[in-house]
Parts: C-alpha cells; sequence; structure tokens
C-alpha cells in the first residue's frame, strides 16, 4: 500500500499532464 | 471511454485508483503512511498548469457549451487537489490517520472524474466542429435545385469539392479515433454512400440542366438530381447522429 500511493499520485501527475497537452493539442 | 485518445490517458490511472480503494477498503493494515508531500505538491503544480490551460482554452473559445462545461469539471480537479493537500498535512501528524487516507481517495477519485470531464468537454467541442463542416455540406446540397446552368454547375462544384473533402478527411480521422466499432462503421458506411454518390449528384445536375435547356425529360431528370440530393443528405444526417454518440449501445452490438 505504502508503494502504491507513491505510485499513484505519480501517475495522477501525468494523467493530468497528458490532459493538458491533449487540451492544447486540440486548442489549436 | 469512447475515444482511443481518451481511454489511452484515463485507462491507466483508473485502474490505479479502483485497486488502491479495493486495498484501502479490504486491506486496512494499520501500517503507517509514508509521507506524500512531495509526489502531493507535483500533482498540485500539475493541476495549477491544467487549471491556467482550460482557462485559456476557455477564454479563447466561441464555443459557447465548452464556456459551460469546462469551468466546473476545472473546480472538480482543483478542489480534489486541495482534497490531497490536506491529507497529506494529516498524514504528517498522524501517518496512521483514517480520515487521511479518505481524503487521498476522493482527492484521487475527484482528480479522476474532473479530468475525465475536461477531456470530454474538449472531445464534445471537437465534435461540434466536425458537424459544423458536415452542416455546411448540408447548405450546399440545399442550393442544388437553383443550379440550372453549366457556369453555375461548375462554381457549385468548385465550392462544394472543398467542404465535402474537408467532411470526408474530418469524419474518417474521427471514425479511425473511436473504440466502438458499431459507431465506427455506420460513419464507414455512411462516409462510403457520400462519396459514391457525389459523381451520382454532379451528374444529375448536368441531366437536368440538359433537359431543362432542352426541354425534354425535365420532370424525371428533377427528380432524379432530388432523390440524389436526399439520399446524400439523409447519409450526412446520420453522419452527425452517429458523431455525437458517445454511449454503449447493447442492442447495437446484439
Amino acid at each position: 500500500l505504502r508503494v502504491g500511493w507513491e505510485q499513484l499520485l505519480t501517475a495522477i501527475a501525468r494523467n493530468i499532464n497528458e490532459v493538458e497537452n491533449q487540451i492544447l493539442t486540440r486548442d489549436s | 471511454f469512447h475515444t482511443k485518445i481518451i481511454e489511452s490517458i484515463l485507462e491507466p490511472v483508473a485502474q490505479q485508483v479502483s485497486r488502491l480503494v479495493i486495498l484501502h477498503e479490504e486491506a486496512e493494515d494499520g501500517n503507517a503512511m509514508p509521507d506524500l508531500a512531495q509526489p502531493v505538491r507535483v500533482v498540485k503544480l500539475a493541476v495549477d498548469n491544467l487549471v491556467k490551460v482550460g482557462y485559456e482554452t476557455i477564454n479563447g473559445s466561441d464555443d459557447q457549451i465548452l464556456k459551460q462545461d469546462m469551468p466546473p469539471a476545472l473546480r472538480r480537479v482543483e478542489e480534489a487537489s486541495l482534497f490531497l493537500l490536506d491529507a497529506s498535512a494529516m498524514l504528517r501528524t498522524d501517518p496512521y490517520s483514517g480520515p487521511a487516507r479518505k481524503k487521498l481517495i476522493e482527492g484521487s477519485r475527484g482528480i479522476l472524474q474532473g479530468t475525465s470531464a475536461l477531456l470530454l468537454a474538449s472531445d464534445e467541442s471537437e465534435v461540434r466542429k466536425i458537424i459544423r463542416v458536415c452542416k455546411s455540406v448540408l447548405e450546399y446540397l440545399a442550393i442544388t435545385e437553383v443550379v440550372d446552368r453549366m457556369d453555375d454547375l461548375v462554381t457549385f462544384v468548385k465550392n462544394l469539392s472543398p467542404v465535402l473533402t474537408k467532411m470526408t478527411k474530418e469524419v474518417d480521422n474521427r471514425e479511425k479515433e473511436l473504440t466502438h466499432q458499431v459507431h465506427r462503421d455506420m460513419l464507414i458506411r455512411s462516409l462510403d454512400q457520400v462519396k459514391v454518390l457525389t459523381p451520382v449528384l454532379i451528374s444529375g445536375i448536368k441531366i437536368y440542366i440538359t433537359a431543362n435547356q432542352s426541354g425534354q425529360g425535365l420532370k424525371e431528370a428533377q427528380n432524379s438530381r432530388d432523390y440524389t440530393v436526399r439520399k446524400m443528405s439523409d447519409e450526412i444526417h446520420e453522419i452527425i447522429r452517429v458523431l455525437q454518440l458517445t454511449t454503449y449501445d447493447e442492442e447495437e452490438w446484439d
């Protein structure tokens, strides 16, 4: 569970960056 | 997730969130939680950037529905990131805190829901752009009946061709993006029909113009031309309908 939370938060941060990129791509 | 890109972005994190929810619910293991301040800070930074980009998109867009749909999703993501910050502060004082774990789960879920809503809002806006192109083709088709001279036909074809090409390209790209095979097949079928009918329409208008000049077979030529216009318009309306489908229809699969 320990490693799980850190991994999850890292995955979430990556997910947010990908969403941002996707919105930027669409917007252009 | 109805498009491949949305699926590829959300699926991994959705799986992780649900796995952790299960672990959390099943394994109240009593272990101390690690200090999550650093990864939570990274998430917060990413969220701040996303919110900035989101509002820039809203301000730069003339899509009223997008302007309406995006802010609540952005607020959801922002609120969720505050849950994570709270949770990490709580864990620093008590690494065994149950409420902190709950907040971590709520925050993670909230970010997933918010980002999912953002992607959907952005995707729907893209679909509306494609629909606008489809509608401009429909507008051209609606004026077919005023084309009664050869030079009008030349202008008509010159104007229609680029919009039709644009529509074909965009629907084609969209179709490749979809995860639902039934929707993809429907788009391919309708698009093929439009492609087949386009030369039929042009030759139908030509026959109508010739008949109009000679005064022979005018009614038949007009009926035939109008029939093709109707068929093409029906297919484009079908494309517009399918483009807006996002839900998985069991009956269609059956």
